[in-house]
């Protein structure tokens, strides 16, 4: 665990709480696509299964527990409790096009060709594309409430601090993965353009606007 | 390098 890798997960962890915050606050779901969230969810489940055959530690095991939990959790607010303020008409990105090529990623590209570890692989493939309905979503309204945007900033700060996470485990624990290593760059990417407008309208104290 | 433990990480 190095400080990087630590700061991530708090960013990661910050983020779900922020979105919880915002959907509490404003009793509504609006702005979120629920496309994206249960495309989260399906990333936990599919890799956290080592949950029940591989200890690492309590951190490890709590973290996993919380995200697959918390992400349900938005499910449900999503689609029971504050149905009636989500509106799946502008969520309309096709979510089979993620899917079906992260299922064939996963097929060519995993660490052993076992059923637990094509999931695992499936699920960072998925993780790095998971981002695109929201982002998609965001781009056809043009606007977002300030709280949504700094829920996706912490989400995509989360992402960019996994990679000199990277760089340090390779010189100083000599350690590399692949796999994890090409999706997480991937997915830190398609965050640049939203952090563009994040920085110079939000943190100025503008609205989160696209320019039409 | 070595291979990372891929299940450490989150």
């Amino acid at each position: 665990m190095n400080l990087f890798r630590l700061f991530g997960d708090m960013s990661h962890l910050a983020s779900i709480l922020l979105l919880l915050y915002k959907i509490q606050t404003t009793r509504s779901v609006r702005g979120l696509s629920f496309k994206t969230q249960a495309l989260y969810v399906t990333v936990f489940v599919t890799r956290y299964l080592d949950l029940f055959y591989d200890y690492v530690s309590l951190y490890n095991s709590v973290m996993k527990t919380f995200f697959i939990t918390s992400s349900c959790y938005v499910l449900y607010l999503m689609k029971k409790k504050y149905r009636p303020t989500n509106d799946p008409s502008i969520d309309t990105f096709r979510v089979e096009y993620l899917l079906g090529p992260c299922v064939l990623l996963s097929l060519i590209f995993n660490y052993r060709f076992t059923f637990a570890e094509i999931l695992w692989s499936f699920s960072i493939f998925l993780e790095s594309v998971a981002i695109l309905p929201q982002l998609f979503m965001l781009q056809r309204t043009g606007e977002a409430e300030a709280i949504t945007t700094h829920y996706l900033a912490a989400l995509g700060a989360y992402r960019a601090l996994y990679i000199p996470n990277w760089i340090y485990r390779y010189w100083m624990e000599d350690q590399v993965d692949p796999i994890a290593v090409t999706a997480g760059i991937v997915q830190t990417a398609l965050y640049v353009d939203f952090f563009y407008v994040y920085f110079t309208k939000v943190l100025q104290g503008q609205r989160f606007e696209l320019p039409a | 390098p070595l291979a990372a433990d891929h299940h450490d990480e989150l």
